[in-house]
């Protein structure tokens, strides 16, 4: 564990939380891509098939929990008690491609031919393209709520602190594995227009609004 | 998947 990491998770802790705050305060998902949230649960349940085979530590295992079930509780309640307040026909984004695209990629580029290791690269490579549904709603609607917009912060800075993280840790241990590496590169330039528009309005005390 | 490695993160 070093400090990039650390940082990193409790971003992606504080995006999550940001996230069930949004949705209680406002009592809608207004903004917030269904298809995005759908594709984070199948990220996390794919990723921690290793939950009950594989102990790291009492911290691994209980963010693991949290993230499978707070992104199963999200696109529940999308389902039902939000199911009024969002609009699908703004989420239009074709996810088969996202789903597809990954699957292939994860059947080229792996380090095992096993099943928990093809899950495992499947989620690192849908992950990194799991947030184009919201981006590509985003696009359309050319705003966003300034709380989303600090949602999507964080979950973007997560990915991007562990790709500093990876940096590190080969700059400090000699460890390196270039398909996390190469997924978390492919989100973070899949955020460098949303990244510009935090940096240079909401942070700044201005709506969340393309140009 | 190696022993401290990224399977062993987030």
């Amino acid at each position: 564990m070093n400090v990039f990491r650390l940082v990193a998770d409790l971003m992606h802790l504080a995006s999550i939380l940001i996230l069930l705050l949004k949705i209680r305060k406002t009592r809608s998902a207004a903004g917030i891509s269904f298809k995005s949230q759908l594709l984070y649960l199948i990220v996390f349940v794919t990723r921690y098939l290793d939950l009950f085979t594989h102990w790291v530590s009492l911290y691994n295992t209980a963010m693991k929990v949290f993230f499978i079930a707070s992104s199963g509780y999200i696109v529940y309640q999308m389902q039902r008690r939000y199911r009024a307040t969002w609009d699908p026909a703004l989420d239009t984004f074709r996810i088969e491609f996202l789903l597809g695209g990954a699957a292939v990629m994860s059947l080229i580029f792996h380090t095992k031919f096993t099943f928990l290791e093809l899950f495992w690269t499947y989620s690192i490579w849908l992950e990194a393209v799991a947030i184009l549904p919201q981006l590509f709603q985003m696009s359309r609607t050319g705003e966003a709520e300034t709380i989303t917009a600090h949602y999507l912060f964080a979950l973007g800075a997560y990915r991007g602190l562990y790709v500093v993280n990876w940096i590190y840790r080969y700059a400090t241990e000699g460890y390196w594995e270039w398909i996390p590496f190469l997924a978390g590169m492919v989100q973070t330039v899949l955020y460098a227009d949303f990244f510009y528009v935090y940096f240079s309005r909401v942070m700044r005390g201005k709506k969340f609004e393309l140009p | 998947a190696v022993k401290g490695g990224a399977h062993d993160e987030l």
